[in-house]
């Protein structure tokens, strides 16, 4: 009887903490510098007995009381000529949003790829980054029909890390879920490809499919904790 | 006026004392990544009347206090936190998600009565 006390105090303490139950996470997620910074300088402050706004994150530039990352759910999309033709990688993205609560107010959703150390020295062939919003249902692992896709971006040269600002369409897949059927990342090689670089690119192309990560970093304000902030008077 | 109090009594009067919340206790270590524990402190002690204007007290505990000088069946004014603050905490959900949350009093700073 006083385990299942506990288990309902834990419960509803665990609700009142904005979690449904008690997490049981299946693999440990990498924690960015960003969100371990944000930590780190709250402490401090805790510490020094500083005072702190919790309601906006100073790094980010936003208001905001949450921070989520989302981790990426796709999965790699395998072209039966990659070789020959002048994709490089080809990968849908995926986040899952229903996580954001209905109090919550989206303030900023920066999609973050991680494209590896080996991007900033040898890049080998020129390649270009092509993201794109899917926009109609695909079937199965079947890459995206071009007419069903919108262009959010396009990097040339891309290397290291890279950061999309994705509010709008954050925002439009938490007002319609069924909206939300991913994000297609294609790298492409610019210019034609020749036998003699045909090696190197498929090297590179190796190691970025192999290296790539991608997160969704979501700043939610709970305007229940939060008030809007007021206007400045003209 | 407060009347000071001898030393024997001063260690049961209403203060904070130190309790550290170690998640491992709680079984909470596999899911919070940061902090492992934090020292969120509670407060325990009596509220004397003679002691209440002293003791970072409410208007409200002086009243209760007087009143139960006067009334013993109206219980005695009671230790509590009076200042609180809150802690960041980082953790990942059932989604694999990692959050940074900050979550509002959660460590006792001050008690009064």
């Amino acid at each position: 009887a006083l385990s299942q006390t506990l288990q309902f105090q834990e419960y509803v303490f665990l609700q009142f903490l904005g979690l449904d139950k008690v997490p049981s996470p299946q693999k440990f997620q990498p924690v960015p510098y960003i969100l371990k910074k944000i930590f780190q300088d709250r402490e401090a402050a805790a510490i020094t007995g500083g005072s702190q706004d919790l309601c906006s994150v100073k790094d980010l530039g936003v208001r905001g009381n949450v921070l989520r990352l989302l981790p990426d759910q796709g999965f790699y999309l395998y072209s039966k000529n990659l070789s020959q033709a002048s994709s490089c990688l080809q990968k849908l993205l995926y986040f899952n949003l229903p996580a954001i609560k209905d109090k919550e107010q989206l303030t900023m959703a920066q999609l973050g790829l991680d494209l590896g150390p080996n991007t900033y020295y040898n890049l080998g062939p020129e390649l270009e980054l092509a993201l794109f919003l899917v926009q109609e249902p695909r079937v199965g692992h079947s890459i995206p029909k071009p007419g069903k896709l919108f262009v959010l971006k396009s990097v040339p040269w891309p290397q290291g890390v890279l950061h999309f600002n994705l509010l709008d369409v954050a925002k439009d897949w938490n007002n319609n879920p069924q909206k939300n059927l991913g994000l297609f990342l294609e790298i492409l090689v610019k210019g034609d490809r020749d036998s003699g670089v045909n090696f190197q690119l498929e090297d590179t192309c190796a190691r970025l499919r192999h290296s790539l990560h991608a997160s969704l970093l979501v700043v939610t304000l709970n305007s229940e904790q939060c008030h809007p902030s007021s206007r400045k008077r003209r | 006026s407060a009347i000071p109090a001898n030393k024997a009594s001063c260690k049961n009067l209403c203060h904070r004392h130190q309790l550290f919340i170690n998640f491992r206790d709680l079984g909470w270590q596999k899911w919070i990544i940061a902090p492992k524990g934090f020292m969120a402190n509670y407060c325990h002690g009596e509220c004397p009347f003679s002691l209440t204007t002293s003791l970072n007290s409410s208007n409200y505990a002086f009243m209760q206090a007087l009143m139960h000088a006067v009334d013993p069946e109206t219980p005695q004014a009671v230790c509590i936190p009076t200042k609180l603050s809150p802690i960041s905490m980082l953790y990942q959900d059932n989604d694999d998600n990692v959050i940074l949350r900050h979550y509002e009093d959660m460590v006792v700073d001050e008690c009064g009565c």
